[in-house]
């Protein structure tokens, strides 16, 4: 039909992996095109302006490592009661079989590491895992946080990539994977109320939604892995019953 | 010996040789993502710059067109043994990624690097 090709024909036909690639993050047909506002997207516009230019080329010099980077979003968020001056929010990043089924090269999580909530100053940090309570002791400010060129100054990030590969492995004990869904990483969002006054338990679980941080995948990705992944994935279905691991080689 | 043997040929070598617009070269191609109708997820870039290769393979294929012995030896064997053994033809030899910026389902966000999306150059082969 000329103007409106209708390729998603062509990507259910196993014969175009490429196709198949282009498509797999389309909005379905009946859904509307997703709202282009938000932090995130600020961020990601940043990084890809660093990495590309106006026609898409890639970058020479570019610094990312990898060629791809998944922006999630947290699919849902839990704020917990007050513990005397500390909140705790509770963030889970749903993964998808095509962020998962690659050579992840590095993960960090970008969070609001000061946080403002009327007249109220929180100090806030990540901790993965099913922690029962908080820490007693905050970390130190900065400590194990980098502040790439494309951040702002009120994110900060956190590489969690050596925690992700744990999830990703260990099947036993307390990983900070939802057992309940194996593609579901949890992460708590600490935060200390700084000016020392309490009672606005409301104000905190109400103004702070999905936007406190979101977490970045860098993936290598290419089609010789996608023709892997698909031809790897086909055997795991076949024979785990659908439950495969969710990276397939490691990178050293 | 080679004008001689051109001249007996029917056309084809004629053609190869002729007016320099029509040799093999990289020709550029832009089309907008509205256009492919991916525009409700590609964010960036807005245009999509394949370009192509069209033309026609010269008779003397040139140092610069990167052309494999096989392609030498088979213009030699269409000129001189049989011509049923196709020429040559002009097709893409280098290509480089494209970099583009998704937005995806939950508002999810992906940067992607595709590999050989870009003609860079030509090649008779």
């Amino acid at each position: 039909k000329v103007g409106q090709p209708d390729v998603a024909i062509l990507a259910e036909d196993p014969s175009w992996p490429l196709v198949r690639e282009l498509l797999e993050e389309a909005p379905g047909k009946q859904q509307r095109k997703p709202q282009l506002q938000g932090p995130q997207l600020q961020y990601m516009l940043k990084l890809y302006q660093s990495s590309a230019d106006s026609l898409g080329n890639p970058r020479e010099n570019r610094t990312i490592g990898a060629t791809m980077v998944a922006l999630v979003r947290p699919s849902a968020n839990a704020a917990e009661p007050l513990r005397g001056p500390w909140h705790l929010r509770t963030l889970d990043f749903r993964f998808t079989g095509n962020q998962a089924a690659h050579r992840l090269v590095r993960a960090t999580v970008i969070y609001l590491q000061q946080v403002y909530v009327g007249h109220f100053h929180f100090s806030c940090h990540v901790e993965p895992g099913f922690r029962k309570s908080p820490t007693n002791h905050f970390p130190p400010s900065g400590g194990g946080c980098s502040r790439p060129s494309v951040l702002s100054e009120s994110w900060t990030e956190r590489d969690i990539t050596e925690e992700v590969w744990q999830g990703f492995w260990n099947h036993m004990g307390q990983s900070f994977w939802n057992h309940t869904g194996p593609r579901v990483l949890r992460l708590h969002f600490l935060c200390h109320q700084e000016n020392g006054s309490r009672g606005i338990e409301q104000p905190w679980t109400e103004t702070l939604s999905l936007d406190l941080g979101f977490l970045l995948l860098y993936i290598n990705k290419t089609y010789k892995s996608v023709q892997n992944a698909q031809s790897s994935s086909r055997i795991l279905d076949e024979s785990e019953e659908g439950e495969c691991p969710l990276l397939l080689e490691r990178t050293p | 010996r080679e004008s001689s043997v051109t001249s007996q040929l029917p056309g084809s070598s004629r053609e190869r040789n002729g007016r320099g617009n029509d040799l093999c070269s990289l020709h550029r191609f832009q089309v907008s993502f509205r256009q492919l109708g991916w525009d409700r997820w590609i964010i960036a870039p807005r245009h999509y710059t394949p370009n192509y290769c069209k033309g026609v393979c010269p008779r003397v294929l040139l140092y610069g067109l990167n052309s494999p012995n096989h392609a030498i030896i088979r213009s030699l064997v269409n000129e001189f043994v049989d011509q049923s053994v196709p020429w040559p033809s002009c097709v893409p030899y280098k290509f480089v990624p494209l970099s583009v910026l998704l937005i995806g389902p939950n508002g999810n966000i992906l940067y992607k690097e595709y590999e050989d999306m870009i003609v860079h150059s030509c090649t008779c082969r």
